[in-house]
C-alpha cells in the first residue's frame, strides 16, 4: 500500500488548492524557508487523523484555516483528501484505491470522509491502524523530532516499542 | 506480556546495532533494559560508541553524531515493524556530506519496500528522489507547488 | 529599578524590531510586556510575522523564520550591550541561501566592533570569513586543526 | 579587547596540544561530524569559568579529560589557555596581554592562572564581569541554543536583559 495523491485546499498557507502526486519510492519536498514544506506533512499528519495541536504546530483545531496574507482575507474552511493505493489489501476495506478526506470549519467542527461517504474520525483511526500507521511513532519524523526521541525517558522508549508491535 | 516484550526487545537491539554500525562505518551502539531484567515495566536507555571513540554516553556525541544516532534507531523500528511510508522532515540538515550521503544510500536500499516523503535543502538528497516538489510562495504567504526534475 | 527596566526594554524592542525587519526584508515583531505595564517583574514576549502573513505566533513559523527570529533576538541584545566576542556553533544551519546570505550581511557589517567564532558547515559563511580552521581527525578520536584559506 | 589565541591540550578530543589564533573579524571553524568543532567552543568557556555541566555537555568536571582513544590510553589531566588583546584596557589588570590558564585533574581539581600567577576562579569571573563577558547569555550560542531561547518563559528573558544590563 502507498499514497498516491495529496490535495490540500484553504489548509495553512495553502488558500489555492494543491495536488501532489506521490512516487512510490522517494519524493523529494523542496523549497525556501517559510514556503509551507512543513504545512504539507502537517496536512498530511491531520488528514490521517492526528489531533494534538501540540504536533500540528497550532493552539487550537481552527487555526489550520488559512488565515489570510497581505492580499487574501482568511476563509472559512480548509480540506485535505489523501488517496492510497490498496491493491494489496492492507487497508480492509474493498476498494484498490481508498480516498480518506478530512475538512473543518471556523467553529471547529470536523467532517471525514471516507471514498466520499461521511465517516467518523474512529472510523479512519481504525481502519489505518492495521496497516501500521499510526502504530510506529517513528514513521513521520517531524522538524526537530530527533532530538526529542533522543530525550526521550527510558519508560516513553518503551512505550513505543510496545505501541508498534 | 514480559515475555514478547523481550522478544521485540531483542529483534530490534539487533537491527539498531547494526545500522548504527553501517551508517557510521564502524564503532558500536547498543539498547539497554533498564533496570536490568525487569521485563514487565524496564525501560529502553540507548549507548552510542562512534568509530575510534571510548565515550558512550549520548550527550558526549557531537549535534551530527546524535542525528544517526537518531536515524539508526528509527530506522531499526522501521526494520521490525515496516510502516507503508516514511515521511522525513529536513531530519539530514546536521549531517556533513559523508555522513548524508550514507543516510541517502540507506534511504535507496529501502525505498523498494518503504514509501519515502523527505522534506529537504540539500541537493544530495534531492538527486536520490524519483519525483521532486518545489514550494514556493510568488505572492507572499500564499503556497504553491511546483512539480521539479534536474 | 522599575524605570531603568523599562529604558533597557525599550532599546532592546527598538533594536528587535529593526533587526528583523532587515533580517526577513519586511515583516514586522515585537517585544511586549507581560502582564502590561508590570515593569517590576512583567516578563518579555516575542511576537513575530514575516512579510507578507498574518499569523503572528512564535509556534506557528516555519524552523527557518523561528531561527532568523532568534538570531533577531540575540543581535539585538549585542546591538544594545555589546559583547567584544561572539560565539555562533551552527547557527545557521536551518537557513535557505537567501536568509543565510542576509545573516553573513549583517556578521560582516558587525565584525569592525565585535569579533565573531562561526562554527560552520556551510561555505558561505566560510567565505565572510578572514580566519578558516579545518578540524579532523586523521586518527579516529584525536581532533587536529589545520589553517585553511580559499 | 578580543581574543587572540586559543591552546588546547587534553581537553575532549584533543590529546595533542592544540593552537588556534582567532581574526579580530571574522574566524571559522568547519569540519566534519565528531571532529571536534563544539569541543572546541566548549574549551573556550571552559577557561572562561563556564562551571555547568550541562552546558558543556558533561556529568562531571573530569569528563572533560581526554578519555582515549583505539589507540591512546585515558591521559590525566586537561589544560586550556587563552590569551587576550587588553590594548584598550577593557579588562582592568595594568596587562596589555592578558593569558588566562585553566586545568583540571582526574581528582576534579581545578587550577587557574592569570599571567602566570596562580589564582581563584573568582578572580577570572570577576574580571571578565566588567567587559560584557559572561554578562550577555546570548553572547556564546551553542548548537541548538536558539530553540532553547525561543522556549523561554517570558520571566527567563527578562532575566537575561536584566544581567545584560
Ligand atoms: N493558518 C495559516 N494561515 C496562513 N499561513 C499560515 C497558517 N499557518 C501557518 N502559516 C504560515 O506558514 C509558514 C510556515 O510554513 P512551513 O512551516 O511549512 O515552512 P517550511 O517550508 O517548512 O520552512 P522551513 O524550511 O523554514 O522549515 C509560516 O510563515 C506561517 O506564517
Ligand atoms: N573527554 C573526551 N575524550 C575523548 N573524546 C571526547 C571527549 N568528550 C567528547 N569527545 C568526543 O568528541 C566528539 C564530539 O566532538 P564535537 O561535539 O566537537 O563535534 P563537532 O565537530 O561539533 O561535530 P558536529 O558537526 O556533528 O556538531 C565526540 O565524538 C565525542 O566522543
Ligand atoms: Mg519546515
Ligand atoms: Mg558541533
Amino acid at each position: 500500500m502507498h499514497l498516491k495523491h495529496l490535495e490540500i485546499f484553504g489548509f495553512k498557507s495553502f488558500p489555492e488548492r494543491v495536488s501532489l502526486s506521490f512516487s512510490p519510492g522517494i519524493t523529494a519536498v523542496a523549497g525556501p524557508n517559510g514556503s509551507g514544506k512543513s504545512n504539507i506533512v502537517d496536512a498530511l499528519l491531520w488528514v490521517l487523523g492526528e489531533q494534538s495541536p501540540k504536533t500540528l504546530r497550532i493552539g487550537r483545531i481552527q487555526d489550520v484555516i488559512f488565515a489570510g496574507n497581505t492580499s487574501r482575507k482568511p476563509i472559512s474552511y480548509a480540506e485535505v483528501s489523501i488517496s492510497i493505493d490498496n491493491c494489496d489489501g492492507s487497508l480492509r476495506i474493498p476498494y484498490s484505491e481508498v480516498v480518506i478526506k478530512r475538512s473543518v470549519d471556523r467553529a471547529g467542527l470536523c467532517e471525514y470522509y471516507l471514498n466520499g461517504t461521511p465517516c467518523r474520525l474512529k472510523d479512519i483511526q481504525d481502519l489505518l491502524m492495521d496497516t501500521g500507521i499510526g502504530r510506529n511513532a517513528y514513521a513521520i519524523v517531524g522538524q526537530g523530532k530527533i532530538e526529542e526521541i533522543l530525550n526521550q525517558r527510558p519508560e516513553e522508549r518503551r512505550y513505543v516499542l510496545e505501541e508498534a508491535v | 506480556i514480559a515475555h514478547r516484550f523481550k522478544e521485540s526487545f531483542d529483534a530490534l537491539r539487533e537491527r539498531f546495532k547494526s545500522r548504527f554500525e553501517s551508517l557510521f562505518g564502524g564503532g558500536e551502539a547498543d539498547l539497554l533494559l533498564i533496570p536490568e531484567d525487569d521485563w514487565v515495566s524496564g525501560g529502553i536507555e540507548v549507548i552510542a560508541r562512534p568509530p575510534g571513540r571510548r565515550v558512550k554516553y549520548l550527550s558526549g556525541l557531537s549535534g551530527g553524531e546524535r542525528t544517526l544516532t537518531g536515524i539508526a534507531l528509527i530506522f531499526s523500528l522501521l526494520d521490525y515493524r515496516p510502516s507503508p511510508f516514511v515521511v522525513l522532515d529536513e531530519v539530514e540538515a546536521p549531517l556533513d556530506e559523508a555522513n548524508a550521503a550514507r543516510f541517502i544510500r540507506m534511504l535507496k536500499g529501502l525505498s523498494d519496500r518503504m514509501q519515502f516523503i523527505v522534506v529537504t535543502h540539500q541537493r544530495l538528497t534531492m538527486e536520490a528522489a524519483d519525483v521532486i516538489y518545489g514550494i514556493t510562495m510568488e505572492e507572499p504567504g500564499a503556497s504553491v507547488a511546483v512539480s521539479l526534475k534536474f
